[in-house]
């Protein structure tokens, strides 16, 4: 059997919106070492990676590995019955067709408790190498989604360039142009504040702003978000969720036909 | 103009 206690429950709710718009359901794979997920959106441009390790759960016990398939708005649902300071625990039997979630309050006089249909997906899985990358930029979350925020109200697409003078965000469209340069900085006494600028070389990739938008809807999950960059890659947006693990999305780039 | 690949242009499917 699979059980799962997180005691701050206001995690697994924030996980679920970060990804529910682009994934509309995928295989969360659970094993004896955590939870793992990797969903592509339905036209294969971007990919959604989780990982959560056990050791950052509460209580974890797995029994054997399985897929759980999950439609990710019926979880939603499901999780918003949740109270934000809620802890929750999840349950399945080996090769069940439904997923039980339990909810407690922190003062525990309330509990109560849900069972989520599971679904059998047929899942695609992509081989992403390990690797390194020409530029990896540690910024703000809020910073960063207030740059895709603004720069989606003027074009469609954006060009980011990482140089030594810093990452530059341009784009243009019907209104005119607008560009975006963030420099490393490491002045605040709060490290969640730094922008960090790590360049091995220039780098400049095109890349679809709605996406990258749809991605800053995990800014709740993390105070930092990072971006790596590697010529004719798909760009890497990680947020680190707390000890628990992380939340990748990895674009497809835009090349010049 | 610029063209939208598809993820698995870039990583193996397994």
């Amino acid at each position: 059997m699979f059980e799962a206690k997180i005691s701050q429950g206001s995690v697994l709710k924030k996980l679920v919106e970060a990804l529910k718009e682009l994934v509309t359901e995928g295989n969360i794979d659970v094993s004896p070492s955590g939870m793992s997920l990797q969903a592509m959106d339905s036209s294969h441009v971007c990919l959604v990676s989780l990982v959560l390790r056990d050791d950052g759960f509460d209580h974890f016990r797995c029994d054997r590995n399985m897929p759980m398939g999950i439609h990710f708005a019926n979880f939603s649902k499901i999780l918003k019955c949740a109270g934000n300071d809620d802890a929750i625990t999840l349950k399945a039997e080996d090769n069940a067709d439904q997923l039980t979630l339990m909810f407690e309050s922190s003062n525990q006089d309330r509990i109560s408790d849900f069972d989520l249909k599971l679904m059998s997906i047929e899942s695609e899985h992509l081989g992403i190498p390990d690797q390194d990358y020409s530029a990896e930029i540690k910024m703000p979350a809020s910073e960063y989604q207030r740059i895709v925020r603004d720069l989606t109200s003027i074009g469609d697409t954006v060009l980011i360039s990482a140089t030594k003078e810093g990452i530059k965000f341009s784009t243009s469209g019907d209104v005119g142009t607008a560009n975006v340069t963030l420099r490393h900085n490491t002045t605040s006494e709060k490290q969640e504040e730094h922008t960090i600028i790590d360049l091995k070389e220039p780098v400049a990739l095109t890349f679809a702003l709605r996406y990258l938008k749809n991605f800053s809807n995990a800014t709740a999950l993390a105070p930092q978000v990072k971006l790596s960059l590697t010529k004719d890659l798909p760009i890497v947006v990680e947020y680190q969720v707390g000890e628990l693990g992380n939340i990748r999305f990895y674009l497809a780039p835009k090349i010049d036909d | 103009t610029p063209i939208q690949n598809d993820l698995c242009e870039f990583y193996a499917l397994l």
